[in-house]
């Protein structure tokens, strides 16, 4: 990788560098940058690293010295001629099969390798798909579109399509429509796939790119191409479904594109919009860079936010009512990298994309030559259904069917509420089509940020080119406006304080905003990072220094560390946890890692519970459902069983297979050994762990013995008939049965009276004294008093004395 | 202009089961399941090579009894799509 730190001076030693006016100024002035602030992207540390982009076209030279060292080979394939994974182009004389390796040198040529160009994301992932070369059917493009890694594979550069020859109107069949919309769906680990585009080729044949189904796709970024000097390039195609415009070559004294060609050479003779889609492809992998988690949506939104109209010529420049330049030739302008790149950034997530299908009246309306079809539709946005409710326009699609005997002879306009007008379709003068269009629809990007209720205008003129039979005129069978957008406010429409850095985010309710955000001078509050905040509080930052997250009342409060009830989410956002959850790692029940009061965590499913289920027990702290041993049903502990598993037994307080009588269970060999041969019954090896002795032994603590200790008695065998010997009373030495009255013995310093032990300590003291004072104990003894207590402790030789 | 519609040897099928369903259906006819369509659920990729690599005509024969196959849900012979370079 080339230092990033090396990048301010903006040099390389590859060749063709100096030539590459597109990304650096010539001049070497010291703040000079070029118009679409690539290297300014470089600067930021933005180079394409770790981001994969595929070249979907004739196959990619992976041996060119420029783009060997970023081929990736889980992002190249080839169809057609069975599975094969190397996208080497096929070589022939005339090098037919070179645009794909010229593509793909835009986007990911080594820089600073000494060898001919650099690439827009020269440590990008660079492979292709070989799908140009051969047939290409409906299948073979639905594969491409969805290469065989659409988790690894980032960005898809497409610049080929339908041909640009003014007269064909054709675009995705049902398996490439169902791989775009399973590749924004699931592509990118379901943050989909961006799909780049060439908005279209054919300016000098008039064609027009609306009549392109893929560059005219929501799912695709539609790129078109502007000359060094901002002039429209002859092959440019005027068009409302374009997003954005890079640099191309125009006229013989503009200058070129330089880029990598077959056979290890490098070119400037690259051309058309085939050399402004990889450039955008570039810039996108730079943006997906400084933010991976952008949305297929996010990248579309962010280049709308930040392409600028700067020095491009076009004669229908307007300021739609969001405030955004837009033009038919270059969408919302030239793109700018280091703009995308700031702002992917900060970017917080789009909402939800909603879809609101109006159906318009499908009242047959005739279309007259030199007159024009008006029809209003008033649209409400899908108010009623809050799942399609649709506010704030993205994409605006009109689906059409008209017949008409000269397809070409039609140019179709759509007017949005707010009064901004799309031409759809224009004239085409080659195309003498009787198809009319089928369900055909037109895109227009032109009312982003717009609102989408209110009267839609929709105008179709028909101008006769020729002569042609009038007898059958034209008519509008039926139309329907397919609004795409949010129901609730993308972002902030003051694009001096871009909203991807403001914190609070209430935009429905903006004129109720505590402060004045433009007045407020004091100090913010310390989770305030230093962008700045509209009032003292955490809730008025600008932007976070740490964490954030949304109060109920959609406020968001900044703060160190995520408070209980949330976790760290994407960037500084902290979201709720599951109600039951007092910590979590995500939002789902399976995700808790602690509970809160009155539930525990069940540490096999990471949800909490109100009671441990079976098979789990409550621990020491009584938070947490342990599991019970694997044999266990129910336990009330790690080590006691108090159920088994099915084909288990209690053997004690732990489970095990049922072995017949002298034989246990062994987990190591899995099947039933014999005990030690003292052992009726044993839970394992060995003369220490019997349940039940054999014949003529008996069972004393845990071991089988054949006659007693000492201090054991013998009792009589239990009801299943096996013998044990327990432990005398604790005052006994030895006993001949349970309790203190069937002592034998005693210990030291004690006296057996009648099967008791009694305390013989302050019998010797006493035997002394009592004899010291003669008939004393002789008189206790005659008037019976050894009965009681104190008294035959004291004389207890006499009191035990025969007679 | 006028150019023939060119259909190839190439179907796509979207059959209700799993790859060895679609396995089973396709030698029933005498095609060769050639594996999932990327990564569209239960759409096959069958090939027949007893059928003209490229023809104006679509195809006919016994083959074509596959779309009477409970589990085939829709099946398509494959055309030529003329795609242009920009």
């Amino acid at each position: 990788d080339y230092k990033v730190s090396n990048i301010h001076s903006a040099y390389f030693n590859d060749p063709k560098w100096p030539s590459m006016w597109y990304i650096h100024c010539s001049d070497n002035a010291h703040h000079c940058q070029s118009d679409m602030n690539i290297v300014g992207a470089w600067k930021r540390g933005y180079t394409g690293k770790n981001v994969v982009v595929t070249i979907l076209d004739d196959g990619i030279e992976r041996t060119h010295p420029d783009l060997m060292q970023n081929y990736d080979p889980l992002a190249s394939t080839r169809y057609q001629v069975a599975m094969h994974y190397d996208p080497m182009p096929r070589y022939d004389a005339s090098n037919e099969n070179k645009h794909g390796t010229r593509c793909a040198g835009e986007v990911a040529a080594t820089a600073n390798n000494a060898h001919c160009t650099v690439g827009i994301a020269f440590n990008a992932q660079n492979g292709g798909v070989r799908m140009l070369d051969g047939d290409v059917t409906d299948m073979v493009e639905a594969k491409s579109l969805e290469s065989t890694h659409p988790q690894h594979v980032h960005i898809y550069s497409a610049t080929w399509g339908p041909d640009d020859d003014g007269k064909t109107v054709d675009g995705p069949a049902a398996l490439a429509r169902d791989a775009f919309e399973n590749g924004i769906r699931t592509g990118r680990r379901g943050y989909g796939s961006v799909f780049v585009w060439a908005s279209g080729n054919g300016g000098r044949s008039r064609d027009h790119c609306s009549c392109d189904g893929y560059t005219n796709s929501i799912y695709t970024i539609s790129i078109s191409s502007t000359t060094e000097s901002g002039k429209k390039p002859w092959y440019l195609e005027e068009c409302a479904s374009t997003l954005a415009t890079t640099y191309s070559s125009g006229e013989s004294y503009d200058r070129k594109v330089i880029t990598t060609d077959l056979r290890q050479r490098c070119t400037d003779s690259h051309t058309g919009t085939s050399a402004s889609a990889p450039m955008a492809a570039g810039i996108i992998a730079l943006a997906l860079e400084a933010n991976p988690f952008l949305t297929w949506r996010d990248v579309q939104h962010i280049i709308v936010r930040t392409s600028r109209p700067r020095h491009l010529n076009a004669p229908d420049w307007k300021t739609n009512a969001a405030g955004h330049k837009v033009s038919h030739l270059y969408g919302f302008g030239l793109m700018d990298a280091e703009a995308m790149v700031i702002e992917a950034e900060k970017w917080t997530p789009v909402p939800t994309q909603h879809i609101c299908v109006e159906n318009t009246d499908r009242q047959i309306k005739t279309i007259r030559p030199d007159h024009v079809v008006r029809s209003v539709y008033k649209a409400t946005g899908c108010a009623d259904n809050s799942n399609h409710h649709v506010i704030y326009l993205e994409h605006v699609v009109v689906r059409i069917t008209i017949t008409h005997p000269r397809r070409g002879d039609l140019a179709i306009y759509l007017t949005s509420p707010s009064g901004t007008r799309s031409q759809l379709l224009a004239n085409r003068l080659f195309d003498h089509s009787m198809e009319g269009f089928k369900n055909w629809e037109f895109m227009t990007t032109h009312c982003w940020g717009e609102k989408a209720s209110g009267d839609w205008i929709l105008e179709i003129y028909d101008t006769p080119s020729q002569l042609r039979n009038f007898k059958t005129p034209g008519k509008l069978k039926e139309w329907s406006l397919v609004l795409y957008g949010t129901s609730i406010q993308p972002y902030s429409p003051r694009n001096d304080v871009p909203k991807v850095e403001r914190v609070r985010s209430s935009p429905i309710e903006e004129p109720s905003e505590e402060y004045n955000i433009d007045d407020y001078t004091g100090p913010c509050d310390a989770e305030c990072s230093d962008v700045g905040c509209d009032g003292p509080g955490p809730h008025h930052c600008n932007d976070c220094l740490h964490f954030y997250y949304k109060a109920k009342n959609n406020t968001r409060i900044c703060v160190s560390d995520c408070p209980l009830g949330y976790y760290p989410a994407d960037k500084k956002r902290c979201k709720k946890c599951f109600p039951t959850c007092e910590t979590c790692l995500g939002s789902r029940s399976d995700q808790c890692s602690s509970c809160k009061s009155g539930y525990y965590l069940n540490e096999e499913t990471n949800s909490c519970v109100t009671n441990c289920p079976d098979g789990f027990y409550l621990n020491d702290n009584k938070n947490l459902c342990k599991k019970c041993h694997e044999n266990c049903k129910i336990c009330t502990s790690a080590e006691i069983c108090t159920e088994c598993e099915h084909g288990l037994s209690l053997q004690g307080s732990t489970c095990a297979v049922t072995c017949e009588d002298g034989r246990y269970y062994s987990a190591v060999k899995k099947e039933c050994e014999l005990c030690h041969r003292s052992c009726a019954t044993c839970t394992r090896p060995g003369i220490g762990n019997c349940i039940n002795c054999a014949t003529e032994m008996a069972l004393e603590d845990g071991r089988c013995v054949t006659s007693c200790s000492s201090e054991y008695y013998f009792s009589f065998p239990k009801a299943n008939g096996f013998k044990t010997c327990k432990r005398c009373d604790g005052s006994c030495s030895t006993c001949s049965g349970p309790g203190e009255r069937n002592c034998t013995s005693c210990p030291e310093g004690y006296l057996l009276e009648g099967n008791i032990c009694m305390v013989g300590t302050i019998c010797k003291d006493a035997t002394e004294e009592a004899w010291a004072e003669g008939g004393f104990c002789m008189l206790v003894k005659k008037n019976n008093l050894c009965v009681r207590k104190v008294l035959q402790q004291l004389c207890c030789r006499t009191c035990t004395l025969q007679g | 202009t006028c150019w023939a519609r060119t259909y190839t040897n190439h179907w796509a099928v979207r059959i209700s089961g799993d790859a060895q369903e679609a396995d089973r259906i396709a030698s029933k006819y005498g095609y060769i399941n050639m594996g999932p369509i990327g990564s569209l659920q239960n759409y096959y990729h069958f090939y027949h090579s007893g059928t003209i690599k490229r023809s104006v005509l679509s195809s006919r024969g016994t083959h074509n009894f596959i779309s009477m196959e409970p589990k085939v849900e829709w099946i398509e012979q494959q055309v030529v799509k003329r795609r242009t370079k920009r």
